[in-house]
């Protein structure tokens, strides 16, 4: 499976529709300050499934919707959508194609979507959880946290073998 | 699952002890289980830097303990190559000669795992296959600048 | 002390306010006493980048919390200069743009303060008045390179 | 008053006797990863009177003492003296230069001394407390805290203005 399209759109500071396509390698995501490139980060773990505000940044997770500025009205909703190639199945899923999509609007709905059919929070997170892309995962390092593994108490550190196994 | 963690935790051990030596050129790190218990023990972690009598993690350097957690990141990614993987600005603590070989081993293991790399790191930058610049608007709205080819020319 | 409180609070929230100006080209920030009791009461902070809208303090991008947490600490030592003043890689997480403003914040304190400055970026060195090399010999104990010339040519 | 010079002997990776001497302005202190740049700033912190090991790096006190490498033995003692230009009274003492210093051996006896006379931890402390320079004062910014003022609590950030005036 690889990543080919990330999709945002009221979600933090891209209240514009965003795509950003990405390649197999090494793709770098660079910027000034302040410029949005966590909130891509945030954004592929909210779509895997995130569901703590506390790695989200935000008290609330209505606060991930755009929230206006000086010159653009707030947001009525926020959407994170990923394209997946699954040619080699590695999702349980009988396409070769996957998108997974996550709303949230003003009043707090939130909506999940597989390939467009609308499915629960449950299901995205098991989807992924089989190869260790939980949305807390190993596989998506916020900002400043690379040391949390040494930090984990010897306990927590098994739990991320346990993981990968 | 006993087999299987077993498995999974001397696999991991054996490439962390493996990414760490090349990350520092040397020295020795390991993972042990408390107690041998290895139905519910913790995972302990140990890493030396070579030549150094580091008693406690606490006493790795900012970078230091920057680089053992990549090499364990690393390790993982080997035994369980993730599909892709998003680091934000995990290079941040590193001087010019550890972020070059972070890249050096990010390049290996881009061969099976796709990588979203987030940086201010000119050496990280120039070892991409493609670079987006995210930039922010007037009105406070982010915006991609598709910059897809890598031969974009840093100022520096 | 009383008096004292409220007086240096005010000077501090001045200065807080002109640097965070001065660090972010525009927006706002303050400082605010929690129901305006100034016996008991905590100090809020508040930040406004230019033409955003955050709502708290955790919205901040990295470099953006670092360089609030600058502007006020130079407003604490512009009220009260403290004769010297060590920094380890306060400017780590910044942008080119953004070490620029913070060097030349820090030339205009160097005036009253002594600042002892860790970092690995090139334009914060550049602007340094003596440089000392740090280097750890196979030994593993570390030396001191007296390089007081702060014309060094910096391989980049 | 400024500072003039920095000695640290047999604290932490500065095993044999290194002098820093400091000049009216910026120094900036360069040097790869590991190489004992920030042992410099815990050397500062702790002749100014810092106690607590967590804010050191250490468990124990006597852990700031060099632990020996593979080539050379483990020190019996740690030192940091700094050297100060009083000129301006700024310490509240007769003298136009001032020394003061810092020991712990082994055994976890620890000597503390203002001008080559012994003294108590506790006349180090209110020595520098007078201007904000305490051991945990803000003039003293260790690896990665700067972001720390955002994080204190409201009743902490007072105490940080207090002792300011
Ligand atoms: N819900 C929201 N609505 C509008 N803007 C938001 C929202 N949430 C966050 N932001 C803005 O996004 C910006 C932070 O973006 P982000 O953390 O992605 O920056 P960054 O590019 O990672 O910067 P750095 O290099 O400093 O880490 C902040 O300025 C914040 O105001
Ligand atoms: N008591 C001690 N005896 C010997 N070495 C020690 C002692 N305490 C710390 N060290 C060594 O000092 C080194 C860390 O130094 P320091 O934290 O100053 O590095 P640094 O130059 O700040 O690096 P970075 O750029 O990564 O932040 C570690 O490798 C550690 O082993
Ligand atoms: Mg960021
Ligand atoms: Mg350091």
């Amino acid at each position: 499976m690889h990543l080919k399209q990330i999709e945002i759109q009221g979600y933090k500071s891209f209240a514009s529709k965003t795509v950003v396509e990405i390649d197999p390698g090494i793709t770098a995501v660079v910027g000034p300050n302040g410029s949005g490139k966590s909130n891509i980060t945030d954004g592929m773990r909210w779509v895997l499934g995130e569901h703590s505000g506390k790695a989200m940044r935000t008290r609330r997770l209505e606060e991930v919707i755009f929230a206006g500025s000086d010159q653009r009205p707030p947001a009525g909703m926020a959407e994170v959508r990923i394209t997946l190639n699954n040619e080699d199945s590695w999702l349980p899923l009988d396409f070769t194609e996957v998108n997974v999509a996550r709303r949230v609007h003003r009043n707090g709905d939130s909506e999940f979507f597989i390939n467009n059919n609308r499915v629960r929070l449950r299901d995205i997170q098991e989807l992924f959880l089989r190869g260790g892309l939980g949305p807390s995962s190993y596989a998506i390092l916020g900002q400043g946290l690379v040391e949390e593994v040494l930090r984990l108490r010897p306990e927590e550190r098994r739990a991320l073998i346990e993981e990968v196994a | 699952i006993r087999v299987s963690f077993r498995a999974t935790f001397e696999k991991v051990d054996e490439q962390f002890r493996h990414y760490f030596k090349t990350m520092f050129r040397g020295g020795h790190a390991q993972l042990t289980i408390a107690d041998d218990d290895w139905d519910q023990g913790g995972v302990e972690l140990e890493a030396q830097p070579p030549g150094k009598r580091v008693e406690a993690l606490s006493m790795l350097s900012g970078g230091e303990r920057a680089l053992t957690a990549i090499a364990l990141l690393f390790a993982v990614l080997e035994v369980n190559p993730a599909p892709f993987c998003v680091l934000d600005e995990v290079d941040a603590a590193l001087d010019e000669a550890n972020v070059t070989r972070f890249v050096a081993a990010l390049k290996e293991l881009a061969t099976r795992t796709q990588f979203v790399v987030i940086t201010h790191n000119r050496r990280t930058i120039e070892q991409a296959d493609a670079i987006y610049g995210i930039t922010m608007g007037e009105d406070s709205v982010s915006r991609v600048l598709s910059v897809r080819l890598a031969e974009l020319d840093l100022a520096e």
